[in-house]
């Protein structure tokens, strides 16, 4: 319907043979530096990864680029993506990739066990592409509005990378972010974890995954499930996930054809 | 004096977008010899077409723009010539073996972002930079 529109009736469009398809495919995944097609799992037998948040930069990015021919120039961040992270909109602004990341696994220690209680998330960032420096990274939660008695109160969410995992006693943890949000509050928290996401990059062995604290103000831990956090048997649109930004150590250099 | 002309004629032509452009004196010229100017071309990639919406989230395809053409003297009013395309062009006038015409190339380019699955189901946002030929012009 585009092309009879004749919006661009310049285009060239016609049915393209076996055989130039193929050129085609293989001239757009050389571009985009991809050794072939991705098969990504098809919905539902896998969770994927944040399309809404990425569609939503995805705009945000093509906007610019239409914008701006010359230069990268900060643009508004839209409102969804807006966040505690105060340079978002340079971070996207200088971005050459952005990844949003499957939550691969979650243990919890809820209610029905000794407190305190805390939430663990696991991500791969194995498949990181080359040549490219983490700028951001954040991980993203869903908060639905609390039960129970803390519906009042203050939340002091602090979340930690898992430096070393032991068997029978607790594990060490480094702080990376801290976030004070009222119990009766709703939307998407962010919190920074740049830090641990280079150290990841740089021995992905050391990736042993996030741990997530609820506390009050006297100190008293929350069950991250009563606390209103979305987990990853949540709704869809609202899993957690990671989001990490990369910028290019030098331009991609194309073979001659 | 062809200089200063073609100055004017460059400052006049070069702010409208290239569909805009309504052709000069020097554009019949070169038509009516049967050879085309250097101007922009668009050829639309479809991922559709390519059976890639199964990876590909956006876009749904994208304007490969290219530039192709002659860049003949006298060049013509719109395009965009460097001063040493110009030159280059008269000196081709004058000794064709000593010196090829200027070449017919993007002279602003932009970036597209592609948004994509990988295997894992990881979502991936990728800016290709200088990839869209915005306009061409002889160099």
């Amino acid at each position: 319907s585009f092309l009879k529109n004749h919006l661009h009736s310049s285009f060239i469009h016609r049915k393209l043979s076996g055989r130039e398809k193929k050129e085609i495919q293989r001239e757009i995944l050389s571009i985009m530096g991809l050794p072939g097609r991705p098969r990504p799992h098809s919905e539902g037998k896998l969770p994927s990864s944040a399309p809404l948040f990425m569609l939503d930069l995805y705009h945000a990015m093509a906007s610019e680029d239409e914008d701006d021919v010359s230069q990268g120039v900060s643009h508004p961040v839209p409102s969804s993506l807006s966040t505690q992270i105060p340079p978002l909109g340079t971070v996207i602004s200088e971005a050459d990739t952005v990844m949003s990341f499957v939550n691969m696994v979650e243990q919890d220690q809820d209610i029905f066990h000794q407190k305190p209680y805390w939430k663990e998330f696991k991500f791969d960032l194995t498949q990181l592409p080359k040549g490219e420096t983490v700028t951001a990274a954040e991980f993203r939660i869903y908060k639905m509005k609390s039960f129970g008695r803390s519906t009042n109160k203050t939340l002091h969410i602090s979340v930690y990378e898992i430096n070393k995992s032991h068997h029978k006693r607790e594990s060490n943890l480094f702080l990376l972010d801290v976030q004070n949000i009222a119990a009766k509050e709703e939307g998407w928290l962010a919190f920074d974890i740049t830090a641990a996401s280079n150290r990841w990059l740089l021995n992905p062995k050391y990736n042993l995954g996030l741990r997530l604290y609820i506390e009050l103000d006297g100190g008293q831990s929350v069950d991250p499930g009563l606390a209103g956090l979305v987990g990853r048997r949540g709704p869809r649109p609202k899993q957690p996930f990671l989001v990490t930004f990369f910028r290019a150590n030098q331009p991609p250099i194309r073979a001659p054809r | 004096s062809v200089r200063r002309a073609m100055k004017k004629k460059e400052r006049k032509t070069n702010d409208l977008p290239q569909s805009n452009i309504v052709s000069g004196k020097y554009d019949h010229y070169h038509e009516s010899e049967g050879r085309e100017m250097c101007k922009r071309h668009e050829l639309y990639v479809s991922f559709r077409d390519l059976e890639w919406l199964d990876w590909v989230i956006a876009p749904q395809g994208y304007a490969a723009y290219y530039c192709h053409g002659e860049c003949s003297f006298p060049l013509d009013s719109c395009m965009n010539a460097t001063n040493h395309a110009i030159l280059q062009s008269l000196v081709h006038l004058m000794k064709p073996e000593a010196a090829p015409k200027a070449c017919c190339a993007p002279t602003k380019l932009s970036a597209i972002s592609v948004l994509y699955y990988d295997n894992s189901n990881n979502v991936i946002l990728k800016k290709y930079r200088n990839m869209v030929v915005k306009s061409c012009g002889c160099h």
